[in-house]
C-alpha cells in the first residue's frame, strides 16, 4: 500500500451541534477548524439510531437488513454473513491497522474483541477507566458519590485521575508517534465516548454554559399526530440517580423544565469537552508531520434528542436521532497541503475567548448515508472501491450497500494548489 | 441515480405503544419495524409488521405512519400521513 494514512475518528450520540454545523452556543473549535479544512457533509444520517447496529452497518457498508443486528446480542459473521469491514479491508491491503477506545460497540456485537483479528492488525485498545462510567463516582450535594446523569467531576477526584477519553486520546498520540516512521501507512481508528450519557466530563467545562444562556427545545412537546409506535421512553436516562429522584411519570411525563436546561448544559459541556480531546489528537498529528499525509474523517454513530418531541435519548426515526456531523479532510485536496513550519490543526482551547472564527469549510448539501464510509475511504485511499452490493448480498463478503460520495467533494472545482503540485 | 439523493434509517419496537423495552427490543421482541426514507423535501416512515423469527417486514401490514415535509415543518411536529393517505403521491410510495 502506498496510499495515504486514515484517521477515522467516530464519536458516541454526537448530534451536530457544533459551531461548524451553525450551532452558535456550542463551542467547538477545534472540531470547526477540521471542518474549515474538510468537506463538510450537512444531510448526513446513520441507518439506525443505537450503538451497535449503527457501528456494524457503516462499519462493514450493510444495512441492519443486511448485518441482521437491530440490537446488541449477535455478532454479524455467525448470523448473517462474513462481510469484510473498512479496517479489514485497508489490513488486507497493507494497512496497519488500530482501533482505540469505543469504535466497534463492545461486546458480543462484535465477538468479544472488537472484530480481533480481522479488523485489526494489533489488540484494540480500551481505557482502563471506561469500566468506572456507570458507577457511582458523581459527587453530590451531600458529599456521597452517585450513579447521576448529570456527572460534572474533578477529574482529581475520580479513580485513576483520568477519565476514558482522556486516555485514548493518549494512547492514539502514543500509536501516532509509533507510525510516524514506519513503512506502511496506517488506519487508525479512535472512538470517544462523550457525549453519551451519563454527562460525565471535567467540572470545568459546565462553565462555559451558563444556565441563563441554556435554551430548550424548540419544540418540547410529543407532537399530537405522531402514532405512539414513533415514541420512545428514553428509559435509559431514567434508571440515572438524580433523574429518579424527580420521579417522571412513564412513558410520557415531561421532564421539569429546569433539568431539561441542565441536561442540554452538560450535553453540550461534554461537546466541548470531546472537541478539546480531538483538538489534542489533531496537534499531535501537526506534530508528528503526519497532517500532509493521512486523510482524517469525523463522524458519529447517531444523534440524540435534546428535548425535542418530549424526548431524550437516540432510539428513533427523527431526524434528531439519524443526523450526524460527516466531515473529510483530504490533504492537498480538502485544504493545502501544510509548508515546513507551518501549523495545519493548532490546538484551541475552548476557554479562550478571543478564538478564532472558523470559517465553516467546504459545504456539501447531498443526503448521503453513514453506509457510504466503507466506499468513500477506500476511493480516497485509491484502493480498489468494493462493488455495491446485490439486492441479496448475504453469501457475499465484500460488497457496499452505498456508493463513494467522492463525487460530491467537487474536487475539480477547487483551485489547484501550487505547493501540491511541485 | 435518484437512488444517490435518498438516505433510508430504520428503527425496531416490540409494540405498537410504549413500554419498558421499546427503546432496545431483543430481536426475539421486536414486532414493528419503522423504516425511513429521506429525501431534500420530506421523511416518510411506514411502521410494519416484523417477524424476527425470519427477519423479514410485511409492508402490506402497515401499523402506523408518518410524513413531515421539510419546508413547511423542519423539526417534524406536523405528521401528515394519515392526512396524505389518499394523495397519489403517497400511494405509490406504500
Amino acid at each position: 500500500a502506498d496510499g495515504p494514512n486514515v484517521l477515522f475518528v467516530v464519536v458516541d450520540d454526537l448530534r451536530p451541534a457544533l459551531g461548524s454545523y451553525g450551532d452558535d452556543l456550542v463551542k467547538s473549535p477545534n472540531i470547526d477548524q477540521l471542518a474549515s479544512r474538510s468537506v463538510v457533509f450537512q444531510n448526513a444520517f446513520a441507518q439506525q439510531a443505537v450503538c451497535a447496529p449503527s457501528r456494524v452497518s457503516f462499519l462493514t457498508g450493510r444495512r441492519p437488513d443486511t448485518t441482521r443486528l437491530y440490537d446488541f446480542n449477535s455478532y454479524w459473521r455467525a448470523r448473517a454473513g462474513n462481510y469484510s469491514t473498512i479496517p479489514q479491508y485497508f489490513k488486507e491491503h497493507g494497512y496497519v491497522t488500530m482501533s482505540v477506545g469505543k469504535v466497534f460497540h463492545p461486546g458480543i456485537s462484535s465477538n468479544h474483541s472488537d472484530d480481533s483479528p480481522y479488523s485489526w492488525s494489533i489488540p484494540p485498545f480500551h481505557p482502563s477507566t471506561e469500566k468506572y462510567e456507570n458507577t457511582k463516582t458523581c459527587r453530590g450535594k451531600d458529599g456521597k458519590l452517585h450513579a447521576n446523569l448529570i456527572c460534572p467531576v474533578d477529574v482529581a477526584d475520580v479513580p485513576e485521575g483520568t477519565l476514558p477519553d482522556k486516555q485514548s486520546t493518549e494512547e492514539a498520540v502514543r500509536l501516532l508517534e509509533r507510525m510516524r516512521n514506519q513503512n506502511s501507512p496506517f488506519f487508525l481508528a479512535v472512538g470517544y465516548h462523550k457525549p453519551h450519557i451519563p454527562f460525565r466530563y471535567p467540572k470545568e467545562f459546565q462553565k462555559l454554559y451558563p444556565l441563563e444562556n441554556i435554551t430548550l427545545a424548540p419544540d418540547p412537546q410529543i407532537p399530537i399526530e405522531l402514532p405512539p409506535v414513533a415514541y420512545n421512553p428514553w428509559m435509559d436516562i431514567r434508571q440515572r440517580e438524580d433523574v429518579q429522584a424527580l420521579n417522571i411519570s412513564v412513558p410520557y411525563g415531561p421532564i421539569p423544565v429546569e433539568f431539561q436546561r441542565k441536561i442540554r448544559q452538560s450535553y453540550f459541556a461534554s461537546v466541548s469537552y470531546l472537541d478539546t480531546q480531538v483538538g489534542l489528537l489533531l496537534k499531535a498529528l501537526d506534530d508528528l508531520q503526519l497532517s500532509n499525509d493521512t486523510v482524517v474523517v469525523f463522524t458519529s454513530d447517531h444523534g440524540w434528542s435534546l428535548g425535542e418531541h418530549g424526548e431524550w435519548a437516540k432510539y428513533s426515526n427523527f431526524d434528531v436521532a439519524t443526523r450526524v456531523p460527516l466531515m473529510f479532510y483530504v490533504p492537498g485536496k480538502t485544504a493545502p497541503f501544510v509548508h515546513p513550519g507551518e501549523k495545519r490543526f493548532p490546538y484551541i482551547s475552548p476557554f479562550d475567548s478571543l478564538s478564532e472564527v472558523f470559517s465553516p469549510g467546504v459545504q456539501a448539501t447531498e443526503l448521503v448515508e453513514l453506509l457510504c464510509l466503507f466506499s468513500t475511504l477506500s476511493e480516497l485511499a485509491g484502493l480498489k472501491v468494493p462493488p455495491v452490493c446485490p439486492s441479496s448480498s448475504f453469501h457475499i463478503d465484500l460488497c457496499t450497500e452505498a456508493p463513494s460520495i467522492v463525487k460530491y467533494f467537487n474536487f475539480s472545482e477547487r483551485e489547484e494548489d501550487g505547493y501540491s503540485e511541485g | 441515480s435518484p437512488l444517490d439523493l435518498v438516505a433510508y434509517s430504520q428503527y425496531p419496537r416490540p409494540a405498537v405503544f410504549p413500554q419498558w423495552n421499546s427503546d432496545k427490543p431483543y430481536l426475539k421482541d421486536i414486532k414493528i419495524m419503522g423504516y425511513s426514507i429521506r429525501t431534500v423535501d420530506y421523511r416518510f416512515t411506514v411502521w410494519v409488521k416484523f417477524h424476527p423469527e425470519n427477519f423479514t417486514a410485511d409492508f402490506t401490514n402497515v401499523q402506523a405512519g408518518e410524513l413531515y415535509f421539510v419546508a413547511s415543518d423542519p423539526l417534524q411536529d406536523h405528521n401528515v400521513y394519515n392526512r396524505s393517505l389518499n394523495d397519489l403521491k403517497l400511494s405509490s410510495m406504500l
